[in-house]
């Protein structure tokens, strides 16, 4: 683990007496290596590297009696720091439906986040709706009815000749009209860098005006994280990340790429294939996931 | 890169930054480029472009040097099964092998083994549908290995060329359903001696390091035989399968480059290389 290479990398400098920077150097090189492995953007490590460098190379450390104890400590609060403090929840809006969108890549996990924050609001005893937008892949209006079906939940749909933002427009005012409380928008996964799929999601943005935009991202994705939710950020704004695949054993560098490139909170975690595997997410926890 | 009049600590540095962001990995991308800076020396090469080719003739080796193909039977059924994580294009890819099998003459079938995902054989029933291949399929939460007990019967009764066998996406931590991918080769293998012919790892290409693990356990479980790395037609680079060639000796076969049946090219280590310095 990471803490253990710093306490080796500092283990044979205890000898020397007082610690110069150099040697403190040596120790945040196994922190950067660590924070590449765990998938973080190297433009975020690098810039990581820089706060923890100036924090590290001062008394706190260097008239330590357990430098590898400070250093530690100050890697794991820059990492939940970064992570975000806030428990950040979804706010219902007061004049309902409240409408979610969900948004990523291809694969992500979207349709199943839809069903499980479908359920998740369900059991707080609100009227849920979801509305089947995925005109593209086969059988993805299937997957959502089934999912719905399963949950007891109402899935909007008008097939897969109409436009996506057309049958969000259709499930707005169904939803309206049978007093949904939150309406949840599944959408098709798309490449950031695909316009022509990204306007449509502009599109869709301005026609139905949600009150949530999420970004769902597979929590094992490596690099290209940043671009991913760089790019869907400077396209709608998003108000929200979700990170899905969370039982994997992926150490989620990406959370942290998307989240400081974004400035946006992490809301939820998807835990598992099941649509009860939702949970809340924990800023210390996944700092310590991700430092290994 | 090439803009660099001379090999100096930034050049070899920004090499190291480009692999390292093409998720190629922190110890492969440091080894090569530190193997590089030994032989620039030792074949006094000078300029940026020579090191650039050198560097891509390394990583090119890595890979496998040859086109890898496919182990497909002559004049006998092939059987190629199909595995990964959730959401990584597994039946997507299925579908489009399916279609350039079909437009190479072969008979195929394919085997609707996702028992367990929503709509799941409905997705690919749709494929099948559109593509022109017969699809063996059950209820939703039937046993898979029975799915593929059952296709492989039919294949061999029609006489198909080819038959493919989807599964259910799983992460390779859990124990019990790695458990059942063994059982689905087994039951396969005891049907007919030498199958699967392909054990195929679909793989998307925006993976982090965490691809290395995946194809770890999955090799363990059933020996792959050949990875389909998806999603390049993102910005992702799928660098991870560079380090997994490198040390489990698992070659690419194939690329997804997109969301239709036509999408799906056949691995070329050269021009994959090319592609990670533009
Ligand atoms: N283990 C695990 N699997 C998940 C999780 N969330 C989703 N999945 C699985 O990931 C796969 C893809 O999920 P989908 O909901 O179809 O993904 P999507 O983003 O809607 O996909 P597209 O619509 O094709 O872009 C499915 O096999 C899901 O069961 C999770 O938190 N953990
Ligand atoms: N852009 C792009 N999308 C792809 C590619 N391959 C698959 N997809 C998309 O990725 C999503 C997931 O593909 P699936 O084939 O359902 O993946 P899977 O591995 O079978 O998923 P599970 O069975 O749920 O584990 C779909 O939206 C596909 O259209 C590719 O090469 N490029
Ligand atoms: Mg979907
Ligand atoms: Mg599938």
């Amino acid at each position: 683990s990471l803490s253990e290479k710093i306490q080796h990398a500092f283990a044979g400098l205890k000898k020397k007496g007082t610690l110069g920077e150099d040697d403190v150097m040596k120790a945040l090189k196994e922190v950067q290596i660590a924070l590449l492995e765990a998938d973080v953007n190297y433009k975020v490590v690098k810039s990581m590297m820089q706060d923890i460098k100036e924090k590290a190379i001062g008394k706190r450390v260097m008239e330590s009696l357990s430098p590898a104890q400070q250093v530690i400590k100050i890697v794991n609060e820059e990492l939940t720091s970064m992570m975000g403090k806030e428990q950040a929840s979804i706010v219902l809006s007061p004049n309902p439906p409240t409408i979610i969108m969900l948004c990523g890549l291809q694969g992500a996990g979207k349709s199943t986040t839809c069903a499980k924050l479908a359920n998740h609001f369900k059991k707080e005893h609100k009227k849920v709706m979801m509305a089947a937008c995925d005109v593209y892949r086969p059988a993805a209006i299937k997957q959502l009815q089934v999912l719905g079906e399963a949950l007891d939940i109402p899935v909007f749909f008008l097939g897969d000749s109409v436009s996506p933002v057309d049958i969000a427009k259709g499930a707005i005012e169904k939803a309206k009209k049978s007093a949904v409380d939150i309406l949840l928008v599944d959408t098709a996964g798309r490449m950031h860098i695909d316009e022509q799929m990204m306007d449509e999601l502009v599109q869709m943005k301005q026609e139905i005006k949600p009150h949530e935009i999420l970004l769902v991202v597979d929590a094992m994705t490596g690099q290209d994280a940043l671009h991913v939710a760089e790019h869907f950020n400077q396209g709608l704004d998003i108000d929200g990340l979700l990170l899905s695949k969370m039982d994997g054993d992926a150490r989620g560098g990406a959370a942290i790429s998307a989240k400081a490139v974004t400035g946006k909170p992490i809301k939820f975690l998807g835990t598992g294939e099941k649509i009860g595997d939702l949970e809340a997410f924990h800023p210390e926890r996944m700092a310590s996931r991700i430092l290994g | 890169v090439s803009g660099y009049k001379k090999l100096d600590d930034s050049f070899f540095e920004e090499l190291e930054e480009i692999l390292i962001q093409a998720d190629l990995g922190v110890q492969t991308s440091m080894d090569l480029v530190e193997t590089l800076r030994i032989k620039t020396k030792e074949s006094k090469i000078e300029v940026a472009h020579e090191a650039i080719a050198m560097l891509k003739k390394q990583i090119q080796q890595m890979l496998g040097d040859d086109n890898p193909s496919m182990n497909l039977q002559k004049d006998a059924l092939t059987v190629i099964l199909v595995v990964g994580v959730n959401g990584a294009g597994k039946t997507t890819s299925i579908a489009k092998m399916a279609y350039q099998l079909k437009e190479q003459g072969n008979k195929v079938i394919l085997a609707a083994g996702d028992t367990f995902r929503a709509a799941a054989t409905e997705q690919l029933e749709k494929w099948s549908q559109d593509i022109g291949v017969s699809l063996i399929k059950q209820k939703e939460g039937a046993d898979p290995a029975a799915v593929a007990y059952d296709a492989l019967q039919s294949a061999i009764a029609k006489k198909a060329d080819v038959l493919i066998v989807d599964t259910a996406g799983r992460l390779h931590t859990k124990i019990n359903l790695m458990e059942e991918i063994k059982k689905i080769k087994r039951v396969l293998e005891r049907e007919l001696p030498g199958a699967p012919h392909e054990t195929l790892l679909v793989l998307d290409a925006s993976t982090g390091q965490n691809a290395i693990e995946q194809a770890k356990l999955f090799n363990k479980a059933t020996g792959i035989t050949g990875i389909v790395l998806t999603k390049l037609d993102g910005s992702a680079k799928g660098g991870i399968v560079i380090p997994i060639a490198d040390r489990l000796d698992i070659p690419v076969k194939w690329i997804g480059v997109g969301e239709n049946k036509e999408d799906l090219k056949p691995f070329n280590p050269k021009d994959y290389t090319d592609t990670l310095f533009s």
